[in-house]
């Protein structure tokens, strides 16, 4: 039996074949991110006989599973943020937003507000883990500070974050 | 169906 393979993915095939084992061999990097699956046909062929040969094949579908290969990424940095004097206490004055082109808990994204300068703003503002949402705990006051600076990290869900 | 990750490097053996 000799094997053949086709690629039935429109892009050149990822993948190459053994023709006497049988191997399905990774010839070109993989990335699910551009591509998360191949459709590939496989077709065994008897050589035996040079007279009658037969074949037939074999569809095979190959998942390609995420690895945590692309860190979150900020739309914008710096972010500013114009807070007006009299906001409410309690209200959301803005909002961090990042994206990571991982699967899962790979592309899972929480937030964390990492510092206030000058310090004694820390109690004023929190950030919401889960949507990055940033709120106003106590009031501010423009005449004593006029501009706070945030640090705000992302991370991913990932165990090799 | 065959699964592999993306990470793997070129000449890896997905399958017989």
């Amino acid at each position: 039996v000799m094997y053949t393979l086709t690629s039935l993915s429109p892009a050149e095939s990822a993948f190459d074949m053994d023709r006497s084992s049988g191997a399905l061999v990774v010839a070109r990097q993989l990335d699910r991110e551009t591509r998360p699956e191949h459709r590939l046909e496989v077709r065994a062929l008897d050589t035996s006989t040079s007279s009658n040969p037969q074949s037939s094949a074999v569809l095979v579908r190959v998942d390609i599973t995420d690895v945590n290969d692309n860190a979150p990424r900020w739309e914008r940095d710096p972010v500013v943020i114009a807070v007006p004097e009299d906001a409410a206490v309690g209200a959301a004055v803005g909002n961090f937003s990042a994206t990571d082109a991982d699967a899962g808990p790979n592309g899972e994204l929480r937030y964390f507000l990492d510092s206030v300068e000058p310090e004694n703003g820390r109690s004023k503002f929190a950030v919401d883990r889960l949507t990055g949402s940033l709120t106003l705990l106590e009031g501010v006051d423009f005449e004593s500070v006029a501009r706070y600076t945030l640090v705000v990290s992302v991370k991913d869900q990932a165990v090799n974050e | 169906m065959v699964k592999v990750r993306e990470d793997v490097s070129i000449g890896f053996v997905v399958g017989n």
